[in-house]
């Protein structure tokens, strides 16, 4: 569903901005 | 025959796709959808984190999101 790829990106985007 | 995940999430699968564009987490989230790999959500968010860390793409906004990219 669209939700659960929202919530999907917004896991990688907070792992990313950890590192970045 | 049970579905064979047929889209595999590998570095080089990401690589291929920032190179030939630049693209948001959630475009390469669509590249590489659960049900097309056989990954969990959660495996997917780590191995793709993983996988940008170690390429250390370039970034930009475009549209006010930010977007990956790499140069060959």
């Amino acid at each position: 569903s669209s939700s659960e790829a929202d919530e999907m990106a917004a896991a990688l985007d907070l792992e990313l901005n950890d590192f970045m | 025959t049970p579905s064979s995940s047929d889209v595999q999430l590998t570095e080089e699968a990401v690589r291929r796709y920032l190179i030939r564009k630049p693209m948001t987490t959630k475009d390469l989230l669509k590249k590489f959808q659960t049900k097309r790999t056989g990954l969990s959500s959660e495996q997917t968010v780590n191995v793709l984190a993983q996988i940008l860390k170690r390429l250390n793409p370039e970034r930009k906004n475009v549209n006010d999101k930010m977007h990956f990219y790499l140069t060959e």
